[in-house]
């Protein structure tokens, strides 16, 4: 799929990264 | 066979297999899942990194832009100084002439 | 519980479990692996989209850093020729004086 339509701004962006790094899969 | 048909197959399949079946589906899908989760957590910490990367960039940007106009400014003056020295020497000699 | 332990009581919940909550953990691991995935594939875009943006504002700090460097020659050339003119004046004055 081609880019992402709304990208976030900077803050938002490095949430985003941050949440995938911290969520927990089991 | 459309999205809905293999969807509908896969929960047939499900439910009519055995546990052998059940078992190593189960193993292919934590497998997978820890495949994909691996990958997520790289492109995560990539575009951590090249966030990082863009936002330095972005505040030398911004310095050098400062520096930028700061010269510009002092050139400016320079040119202004420059014309007037100049228009003062013509106007000297022309009354030296006359 | 270590690692080891974990996986090891894991493995054996599914060897004892039985077809239903097999079944429930395929639903789960399925629906868990579907997110993963498009975390991952998001997280993989937005790292793209980072890294053009990151590779463009690279490009106009380069066009700037000339354009700050053709204004600070100009501005010391301008510099060197206000100091000729104003020490030809000055030996112009003293040699006007004596």
């Amino acid at each position: 799929s081609g880019t992402p339509c709304s990208m976030p701004q900077s803050g938002v962006l490095a949430n985003f990264f941050n949440s995938l790094l911290t969520k927990k899969v089991g | 066979m459309s999205v809905e048909d293999q969807r509908y197959s896969d929960a047939m399949r499900v439910l009519e297999a055995g546990p052998e079946w059940l078992r190593a589906e189960i193993e292919r899908l934590s497998r997978e899942l820890s495949e994909t989760t691996h990958e997520k957590i790289q492109a995560a910490e990539y575009g951590l990194v090249v966030l990082e990367e863009k936002q330095q960039l972005k505040q030398q940007y911004d310095d050098l832009e400062i520096e930028y106009e700061t010269v510009r400014q002092e050139l400016d003056m320079l040119k202004e100084a420059f014309g007037q020295v100049y228009s003062n020497h013509k106007k000297v000699a022309a009354d030296g002439e006359s």
